[in-house]
């Protein structure tokens, strides 16, 4: 997967993100839009499998938005004890949660970095307001490292993959470098919707295991777009 | 090529059980089975398999609503076993590590 929060020169926060997996000749087939509706309105929104009750990429309007992506770690058995033992929360149920839960940025950034989970993962969450957007890297237990925009600082966009920020990707799967690349050559007064949909369209950041392609704002709720993509 | 997915509405003021059924609805219920277990035979050991099923017997007793009465609700709709339900909803858990 490849997730990007970005901040514009005029501060609005833009988030995208392409979901790579396997079992793409199925999932692509069965890759929905869903609004969840609560008395009338839409509560929140997000992207999902018809079947798989979680969601890995979300919005809830005029508050924040949320993806994840896959950070691999430990063994099978840890992630099973977090799951029967410690009755942890699989990882896109709480998105979901947070997505329904959660007043505001913040107060989304506490919860999904502080519940306890089955599995390592990152979350990526945009907000509405310059300056909100972080990417989150999660242990099963609590954050391993929370990583702010910086925009004052030259850090107007975050690219997280599935490696540690603070790392190298291995030279055989690095989506990062390509990435930021095109991030760059965009620059912060070009980028948008299309632009950033541009960017997750760069190989290989867009590869053959990208089953969509969701570009979302929080200020702009209606502009929530997935693309399914095929090789 | 890119192709944009299609839009379904889940109403948060039905039951849990029965929200997700007009999505359901949009698809081919035996393909979708079929889909389910492809996935499940190819991600998740069957030995695993095989120790989860049970475990459904006591699905409201460790997952938290609404996602116990959701999962429910598509199996029921679809013929499936609870057990595989919670396989599919768990794949990234069994394979993340």
């Amino acid at each position: 997967c490849t997730s990007i929060v970005a901040q514009d020169y005029k501060g609005n926060i833009y988030h995208g993100r392409n979901l790579d997996y396997d079992f793409g000749d199925i999932l692509r087939k069965i890759t929905i839009d869903v609004q969840f509706i609560k008395n009338g309105q839409v509560a929140y929104r997000g992207t999902t499998f018809c079947g798989y009750v979680g969601l890995w990429t979300g919005q809830s309007p005029h508050k924040f938005t949320v993806s994840g992506n896959e950070r691999g770690g430990g063994a099978w058995w840890e992630n099973a004890v977090a799951a029967f033992l410690n009755r942890n929360y699989p990882v896109s149920w709480l998105i979901r949660d947070t997505l329904s839960k959660s007043e505001d940025f913040q107060s989304a950034v506490f919860k999904l970095a502080g519940t306890p989970i089955i599995a390592d993962v990152y979350y990526i969450v945009g907000g509405t307001v310059p300056k909100e957007g972080v990417v989150i890297t999660r242990n099963r237990e609590g954050p391993a490292d929370i990583w702010p925009l910086d925009p004052l600082d030259g850090g107007w966009f975050h690219v997280e993959t599935n490696y540690d920020h603070w790392t190298s990707p291995p030279p055989f799967d690095d989506r990062r470098t390509p990435a930021i690349r095109a991030l760059n050559a965009t620059g912060q007064h070009n980028i948008n919707f299309d632009t950033l949909f541009q960017v997750l369209s760069v190989k290989p950041v867009l590869n053959n295991y990208t089953i969509y392609t969701t570009v979302m704002s929080a200020a702009f709720p209606d502009k929530y777009t997935t693309w399914i993509r095929t090789p | 090529s890119a192709g944009a997915a299609p839009l379904c509405n889940v109403s948060l003021d039905g039951d849990p059980d029965l929200r997700w059924l007009p999505v359901l609805q949009r698809f081919e219920p035996g393909l979708l089975l079929h889909f389910f277990t492809r996935i499940i035979e190819q991600t998740i050991p069957k030995w695993v398999h095989t120790v989860i099923r049970p475990l459904a017997a006591e699905l409201e007793f460790f997952i938290p609503q609404p996602f116990a009465g959701e999962i429910q609700g598509i199996c029921n709709a679809l013929g499936m076993s609870v057990g595989d339900g919670i396989l599919l909803s768990l794949a990234y858990e069994a394979t993340a590590f």
